[in-house]
């Protein structure tokens, strides 16, 4: 966080910024469903925060041992655990035999407490992570109120049971809370909206219906398709995408040519070595220099740098490969691998650079032509800025949503790749208090920050509402006009099946102009359309409904984008907009229909006055394929010349029913 | 036949005020597939009684299908695990 806020334009130096005018969040409460929080980190100092909200009706549970007790105080607000459904699976006592674990709020994993002071953590300045992304680590919010819900276990990486998901949702929904964070995931395939084994879609159904705003994180299984989670239509759903910051770090070959490769490397220069790449002799010269199935004697290695390519599972080899070249006795390691984006340091500073094929290639091909070839391995500098172009993340999950291709997911991207914010001290990646993580998990509360900054400057505004201000207000180019890239094998231009609406701008959903609201009768539409039957709508509701005997459509949910999976001839969908600005104002559409798609909007001019704050339009959409195709991508955009309200639009034409995901 | 494992009894928006009568009706819709009300209590291990109804608690398949059968509930579906991310 010493450089996402900045890159958000949430610099703490702009009188611009939403950070100044929402009063840094104050008031606000955030929910925080996690490993729990090191309290004592510099990140909760409650300097400066008034008292507790008078609605606050949470507790402080300290915990069971003397070493796990927590106290709060006016930053964090709340802190209890629910650990009984995962006991009652697993059997008692928790088997903490690999981590270390507290049965009290406390967090040793580190992940809860690097996203709680992600999302509302104060100002702490001079952090680094070993020399690198040094500055000012904050919280979105960073007047915001947190209150802490360990429901994750540090078993096996972290893992958390529906069960104490859904009472931690219970008693958050009682306690006050204004926004909920949730950096949790399951596996495809996924279990419907209304399925209690999701555990977060029911549960945050409550939430939302009570005006609670709940954030979710796509998860990290990009970038194929379809692997999208947290689908709901009333969860806020987020992608991860890099920063304007790269940690380039220099190797200096015998022959004078440089390459820049990328590392968490603050250690000495190394100087001009011995370069080698463990060649096998046989029908297969390149087995020996795969990453992951290194193996290399000391009498090959020692005192030398090495060169591997990893053709899979890149983390997993790149930590193998250090490990095994180090033990051989060398000095550093260069792997040749896809871009992943993520960087992590290879263990006590070994410095281990990865580049991408083309320059391992390069490489190569030195060594393979040279008697004696030498590299000098240079530490990792922080490049900051305007030339390094933020872009979706190799790993954040990607659309179309499996449960339901209408409904665009993911709905937003925030940084998620890269993140310096605290962590418990028995992280054993800490640096000081302070780690680098990447994933949905540190993207998700970057948005929760943003949703409480939003709350305290529109506290009537509808998760809807909310959600709508962000999707049509986000980034799809750079400051410079550049469009955003996603990051793929190969690379490409970014569409929202990728980043939803795109980056989150917060500064512009703090005033969109227009937002296409929602609540609990357009969720009732969408269940019905999802033939959900009408006993578990109406229970879920808390009333009776009957559906309409013809079944609603999924592509008439008033959401702040238009995806139609299955285009035949012509469709007609309708939306319905609420002018969130000055009661007049008259916007104008413009459209930039996919390729092939024509669409044709009724009323193309929306007059709002004192009397007229919503209007309703309808949107033609007619394909001229004759195929079935994939998905073009276009835009809607309302505009009055001061706002720019943009609806991301997907059309994918089936002439012929789909036999699978063309 | 034998094994309990945790479920989740799923009743929808909570139809109580008082969060202790949600509390209360949980066990008895518990109770009515067990022996007793403390066996019953010794099964339990959530109630939701804030935002929505429902219960949390370690049932046998045949349990679990005798309580999705009763009126009032939606659906009683096994505990999960979730993965952070």
């Amino acid at each position: 966080t010493t450089r996402s806020w900045d890159f958000l334009g949430l610099s703490s130096s702009s009188p611009s910024s939403i950070l100044v005018s929402s009063k840094m969040g104050d008031g606000v409460i955030i929910g925080v469903l996690d490993t729990g929080v090191w309290p004592e980190s510099e990140v909760f100092k409650d300097e400066g925060l008034g008292p507790i909200p008078s609605r606050w009706k949470g507790v402080c549970e300290s915990g069971k041992h003397s070493n796990g007790k927590v106290r709060c105080n006016r930053k964090i607000i709340g802190a209890r655990w629910f650990v009984d459904g995962f006991l009652a699976e697993y059997g008692q006592p928790l088997n903490t035999s690999d981590n270390q674990e507290y049965l009290s709020p406390r967090d040793a994993n580190g992940h809860g407490t690097h996203t709680s002071s992600t999302a509302a953590g104060a100002f702490v300045g001079n952090v680094s992570y070993k020399g690198l992304a040094s500055g000012t680590v904050r919280g979105g919010a960073p007047h915001a109120r947190l209150a802490i819900y360990k429901v994750c276990w540090n078993v096996l990486g972290g893992q958390c049971a529906s069960a104490d998901i859904l009472k931690a949702l219970d008693e958050a929904i009682h306690d006050g809370v204004d926004v909920l964070s949730l950096s949790i995931g399951s596996s495809i395939p996924l279990f419907s909206d209304v399925d209690e084994r999701d555990g977060i879609a029911t549960g945050s159904f409550h939430a939302v219906t009570r005006g609670i705003t709940v954030v979710c994180g796509a998860a990290n299984d990009g970038p194929s398709a379809q692997t999208v989670q947290n689908t709901a239509p009333w969860i806020l759903t987020v992608a991860a995408s890099t920063i304007d910051r790269t940690f380039p770090a220099a190797i200096k070959l015998g022959n004078n040519k440089t390459f820049l490769g990328q590392a968490l490397y603050t250690g000495k220069e190394i100087g001009f070595r011995r370069l080698v790449y463990p060649e096998a002799s046989g029908l297969d010269p390149n087995s020996a220099g795969v990453c992951q199935a290194l193996s290399v004697s000391p009498s090959l290695v020692a005192g030398k740098v090495v060169l591997c390519f990893a053709s899979t599972t890149p983390r997993v080899s790149i930590f193998r490969a250090a490990a095994v070249v180090r033990a051989a006795g060398g000095v550093g390691l260069i792997v040749a691998k896809n871009p992943t984006d993520v960087l992590t340091s290879c263990g006590d500073n070994f410095p281990c650079i990865e580049v991408d094929f083309e320059i391992g290639t390069h490489i190569l091909f030195y060594i393979r032509s040279t008697r004696s070839p030498e590299a000098k391995l240079s530490h990792s500098k922080t490049l900051v800025g305007k030339r390094t172009l933020a872009k979706v993340a190799y790993f954040s999950s990607r659309g179309p949503n499996s449960i339901a291709p209408a409904i665009l997911k993911p709905d937003i991207t925030a940084p998620g790749v890269n993140i310096l914010a605290a962590t418990s001290p028995l992280d054993q990646l800490a640096d000081g208090g302070y780690v680098m993580h990447s994933g949905t998990s540190m993207s998700t509360p970057h948005v929760a920050g943003i949703v409480a900054l939003l709350k305290a400057l529109h506290p009537t505004w509808s998760p809807a509402a909310i959600k709508s201000a962000l999707v049509t207000t986000a980034w799809r180019k750079d400051q410079s006009g550049f469009p955003i890239f996603a990051d793929g094998s190969p690379q490409k231009l970014a569409n929202p099946f990728d980043y939803g609406g795109g980056i989150v701008n917060p500064n512009g959903a703090a005033d969109p102009g227009l937002v296409y609201d929602m609540g609990t009768v357009d969720y009732m539409h969408y269940l019905c359309a999802m033939d959900y039957n009408n006993s578990a709508i109406s229970r879920l509701v808390g009333r009776s409904i009957v559906c309409p005997s013809e079944k609603p459509s999924l592509l008439d949910i008033n959401l702040p984008s238009i995806t139609i999976p299955s285009l035949r001839h012509s469709t007609t969908i309708t939306r319905t907009v609420t002018n969130a600005g000055a009661s007049k104002a008259i916007y104008k559409a413009m459209i930039d229909s996919p390729f092939g798609i024509t669409m044709v909007l009724n009323p193309g001019v929306l007059v709002f006055n004192s009397t007229t704050k919503k209007i309703s339009y309808t949107v033609t959409v007619t394909t001229i394929h004759q195929v079935n195709t994939g998905y073009f991508f276009g835009s809607l955009t309302w505009t009055d010349g001061i706002h720019n309200v943009t609806s991301p639009v997907s059309v994918r034409t089936e002439v012929l029913q789909s036999y699978e995901d063309d | 036949e034998g094994k309990s494992k945790v479920h989740i009894v799923y009743l929808g928006e909570n139809q109580h005020n008082d969060p202790a009568l949600a509390v209360d009706y949980h066990h008895e819709m518990l109770a009515t597939v067990v022996e007793s009300k403390e066996i019953a209590s010794d099964m339990m291990i959530y109630s939701y009684k804030h935002g929505f109804s429902g219960f949390a608690a370690k049932l046998t398949e045949s349990q679990a299908q005798r309580l999705a059968e009763l009126p009032g509930v939606i659906r009683v579906i096994p505990n999960r695990i979730h993965r952070l991310q």
